[in-house]
């Protein structure tokens, strides 16, 4: 029986073919998943993998990462990245470059944006069905949430209510404009 | 775990170690480095929500099992990838939507107003979001991992709501703390709960973002970003609601919904 089931099952897989692309924007990059639907044995392992590939000043939309931890190895260029830990504080600010490594712990809020011509990485995820949840864009919390909790929660009229929930339209990738540092949190 | 944790030779029953006191409630934990709940891996809290009380958004860093003590209100919840299947365009009384059309009558706000129509009309809805649901004494409510979650008591009498977090479950990919996220509000008092750590007040996760990033990412403006940081806000994460919440739910069991009753005339 080891024949038909551990043996023969597949180890491998291609993530750099965009073709396999799960989100794709033609001026921004690409995103591809690696999870256990895609190759069973990850199943096993508990771990997933995540590669990007995106172009000067495309911005990841910030996001945590719901129920695993993320190790980013970057192959490619450079980024500007702002992680954000459980008390609220800014742990991490800076550029990541090429052969440079970051891990982000289950939790901590993230955004990345490329400041060269092309930024790619790689993340492995500690959990073989890694979630993530943005904090901006059409799939985000703030779509998911009522209008009163958003204008309750923060104080904002409902009008600003509906701008922080419906004006971005992307889900993952957003083009960023303007510096790409912003010096430390008051 | 650390070797011997369980070797216990007495039980006794513990209180409430930590209080954090809020706007409209206030959040009861329990040391989880008390020897029986260091044992089992798990933390213990309740949360105690006035009446029009809200307790603000926010996840957790591993699964949530909450039991409803006393009382009855709204229970919502945003789960990664779930669509807004809660959608309505007439919650308010038509007194509040004449509120819309004053903002018509200001030009530039009524021409955005329109803009905004013309973003697809999914923009028409007055709302939506994600499910929503009643809950009251006796419920008993799982929440996974990373599942960003809030309550809204809406009876007349306190809204006590205990929960255990399970430390030790797989779904926690970090330490052996209960590390709540906020998405919005904050906690003045600090992660109280935590050792080792120099007790600062604990912001909410927009507040470690320049509000510029903020601003790129939702397109709204900085000001605006900088509101959701809820710097300026000392209400901490059960606030009250003024006015009426307006909040898509459904009939609550055994209501007939409205349609049902005018076919009956």
């Amino acid at each position: 029986g080891l024949e038909e089931t551990i043996c023969s099952a597949r180890s491998t897989d291609n993530l750099d073919d965009p073709s396999n692309a799960d989100v794709y924007k033609p001026q921004l990059g690409y995103i591809s998943t690696l999870n256990s639907y895609d190759l069973p044995i990850l199943r096993f392992l508990r771990l997933s993998a995540l590669r990007g590939s995106i172009r000067q000043n495309a911005m990841v939309l910030p996001q945590w990462n719901a129920n695993a931890n993320a190790i980013l190895y970057v192959t490619d260029g450079e980024a500007q990245v702002q992680v954000v830990n459980d008390n609220g504080e800014r742990v991490f600010d800076g550029q990541v470059s090429q052969g440079q490594l970051l891990a982000i712990p289950q939790g901590f809020a993230v955004v990345k944006r490329a400041t060269s011509d092309q930024f790619r990485w790689v993340e492995f995820k500690t959990n073989a069905n890694a979630q993530i949840n943005t904090l901006a864009g059409r799939t985000s919390i703030m779509a998911g949430l009522p209008l009163e909790v958003i204008s309750n929660g923060y104080q904002i009229s409902p009008q600003e209510a509906r701008k922080v929930k419906f004006n971005t339209l992307e889900t993952t990738l957003t083009h960023a404009s303007g510096p790409a540092s912003y010096g430390r949190p008051r | 775990q650390f070797p011997n944790e369980c070797q216990l030779d007495q039980l006794n029953a513990i209180e409430p170690s930590h209080v954090l006191k809020a706007e409209a409630g206030r959040i009861e934990v329990w040391d989880h480095h008390a020897p029986q709940l260091r044992c089992s891996g798990v933390s213990f809290v309740r949360y105690v929500i006035e009446s029009k009380g809200l307790y603000l958004p926010s996840f957790l860093n591993t699964a949530k099992l909450s039991f409803v003590a006393k009382g009855r209100g709204l229970m919502g919840r945003v789960i990664p990838g779930c669509a807004e299947t809660f959608q309505d365009s007439s919650v308010f009384q038509p007194g509040q939507q004449g509120q819309g059309q004053q903002g018509r009558g200001q030009q530039g706000q009524g021409q955005e107003q329109e803009q905004e129509q013309g973003q697809g009309q999914r923009q028409s809805f007055r709302d939506m979001h994600q499910k929503v649901e009643h809950i009251r004494s006796g419920d008993t409510i799982a929440t996974p991992t990373g599942v960003a979650q809030w309550f809204y008591n809406d009876g007349n009498q306190p809204l006590v709501i205990v929960s255990v977090l399970d430390l030790a479950n797989h779904q926690n990919q970090l330490d052996r703390n209960p590390r709540p996220f906020y998405l919005a509000g904050n906690n003045p008092q600090g992660q109280v709960w935590l050792q080792g750590r120099q007790q600062q007040p604990q912001n909410n996760i927009f507040n470690g973002f320049p509000p510029e990033v903020i601003a790129q990412a939702l397109k709204i403006n900085v000001q605006t970003a900088q509101q959701l940081q809820n710097q300026q806000d000392n209400r901490g994460n059960i606030v009250f609601v003024k006015g009426e919440f307006g909040v898509i739910r459904p009939p609550l069991r055994g209501q007939r919904p409205q349609e049902e009753e005018a076919v009956g005339n």
